[in-house]
Parts: structure tokens; sequence; C-alpha cells
């Protein structure tokens, strides 16, 4: 579904 | 980091700031839906659960935390604050926000990155945040005035997603990343403000209150 999994935003 | 995204956390702050303000400076949160605010603590708990799981970020972890306190803030002082929870609307602030949670919850847990508690609560939050101004926008329909910095403060939450939108094609054409959900729940949150912003400028341009029919 998404290409990466950390949320670098808020 | 770019510009796009900057301007939308700035944007985002200086809406909770001018919440803050509203209520610290006139002790009063007419014209405000705590069941937004409600939502809102709950978006911020359900997506910064990683502050205790991931690395710190000097940039992203203030904010967060400023977030997380400043909506917790508020709400307190619209639930227990002797003089300010006089002035809550109560009886127009109607709108039904727990039919919005469990949608939400349902499709975070059928549809989110990766299937785990992190992840989930993360779709959650980015569900919840998308429909999270109805009961305000509905408590705006039925306010006979709209006094100003609560005018100016739907106005720059509005804002704060639609910049993101800009971020977001600038991330897909400079750094080639791809992400549907909050693409597409930050489309839709921004669509929900469509007339609010119609009527907002155009109060703003004709220099009169501002009214929502």
């Amino acid at each position: 579904m998404e290409k990466e999994r950390v949320h670098d935003e808020l | 980091m770019n510009a796009f995204r900057l301007l939308a956390d700035l944007t985002h702050l200086l809406s909770i700031i001018i919440l803050l303000v509203k209520i610290r400076t006139t002790k009063s949160c007419a014209g405000i839906s705590l069941k937004t605010q409600d939502l809102y603590v709950l978006v911020f708990i359900s997506r910064y659960l990683d502050l205790f799981t991931r690395p710190l970020s000097l940039y992203n972890t203030p904010f967060k935390l400023v977030f997380l306190a400043t909506s917790i803030t508020i709400v307190y002082y619209m639930r227990y604050h002797k003089v300010v929870k006089q002035t809550y609307n109560k009886d127009s602030d109607t709108f039904k926000h727990y039919f919005l949670i469990l949608p939400c919850a349902v499709l975070a847990f059928f549809i989110n990155p990766k299937f785990t508690f992190i992840e989930v609560l993360w779709s959650f939050s980015i569900y919840l945040e998308a429909v999270a101004i109805l009961p305000q926008l509905v408590l705006l329909q039925s306010s006979s005035n709209i006094d100003n910095l609560t005018g100016n403060y739907v106005f720059m939450l509005g804002a704060y997603r639609a910049l993101y939108l800009l971020n977001w094609i600038y991330r897909f054409f400079a750094e080639d990343v791809v992400r549907w959900i909050p693409w597409i729940a930050g489309l839709v949150q921004t669509a929900l403000y469509a007339d609010f912003f119609y009527y907002y400028i155009k109060s703003w341009r004709n220099n009169e209150r501002l009214k929502l029919p």
C-alpha cells in the first residue's frame, strides 16, 4: 500500500 | 522538508494559537465546537503514539508535543474552566460526532499501510482528522454572528491541510513519494472547507461579517 512506513510528517 | 510543509505546520500552529488567544482573552468559547476539539485530541493521541516508539525528531517532536498539549488544554478549558464552560454553545453543538469515530476506525482496520497497532491507529487519526471539522462547520452555520477570531481559526485550520496538499504534490515530483492514505483524506478534508473558504473570502473582500447560509 505505501512505499515507506516511517511517518515523517505531522 | 519543503517550504509548503513548513508553511503548513506553521499555519496549523497559528490556528491553534488563535483559538487559545480567543479563549484566554475573551474568556469565552462561544462559536467553538467542543466536539471538534474532542476529535482533535483523539486525532493527536492516536497519531503521535510513535513519540514513544520512534527516534525523536528535532522538528516533528516539539510540534507533536505542542499539538497534544494545546488540544488537551483547549478541551480542558471548554469543559472545566468555570467561566469559559458557561459560554459553550452546548445546545447548538449538536453534531453526532461519535458517528464519525466508528466508520474511521473500521476504515483504518481495513485500509492501512501495515496491519500493526501503530499503523492502524495512525490511519484512524488520518481519517478522523478529515471529518473532525464537521461539528465545527455545523455549529458555525447555526451561529448568528461568527466572531473574527473563530472565523480566522477555522480558515487557518483549513488552509494548513490545503498547504499539505501542495507539499505532497511537491514531494511526489521531487522525491517520488506516494502516500495514498493522507492524500485522499487530505483532499476530502480540504473539500469540506470549500464553502467555508468561499464565504470567508467573500466576507473578507466585502469587508462584512462572516455568515454561513
